[in-house]
């Protein structure tokens, strides 16, 4: 079942928020790169970077909201999310992507691009234990 | 006399959504 959309966003999606990467450098969240995500996720232990592409984009029942289809990582294993319209997804070489990139600028003043099917995001999985 | 406000400060790992893949190796 996807998971319930918060009513919120969360708080450092804001531009302006201060970002700490895994090398304890601090970026703005708007100047944020995919090197940034693939190099903090090589220094730790527990977390790895997946991609994750976006499948399918459906309406939801809650307002707002809409449920993404992902496949992801090299199993294309299926994953649905069910996120507001505005919440941003980090794509692979483009930066922050939402379904409605007008209403993120709007809210977050995070400049967006539109978040489409084939799309390949960022996510991240746990590191297999040894 | 203003108490300066600490700025706060996010990890990296809190802006990407964790998708775990439902099936193991």
């Amino acid at each position: 079942a996807p998971l319930t959309p918060s009513s919120a966003l969360p708080p450092y999606f804001m531009k302006g928020s201060i970002i700490q990467l895994a090398d304890g450098e601090l970026k703005r969240v708007e100047d944020l790169r995919t090197e940034d995500f693939l190099q903090s996720a090589e220094v730790s232990t527990e977390l790895k970077i997946d991609s994750s592409t976006v499948e399918r984009i459906d309406s939801s029942r809650t307002p707002d909201a809409v449920i993404i289809q992902f496949s992801v990582g090299e199993h294309k294993a299926q994953v649905c999310v069910e996120v507001l319209v505005e919440y941003p997804f980090f794509v692979f070489g483009q930066g922050w992507s939402s379904c409605c990139p007008d209403r993120t600028t709007q809210l977050l003043a995070l400049s967006c691009a539109k978040l489409s099917v084939g799309d390949v995001c960022i996510s991240l999985t746990l590191k297999s234990l040894r | 006399n203003v108490e300066p406000r600490s700025v706060p400060v996010f990890p990296w790992h809190s802006l990407v959504p964790f998708l775990a893949p439902t099936q193991s190796d």
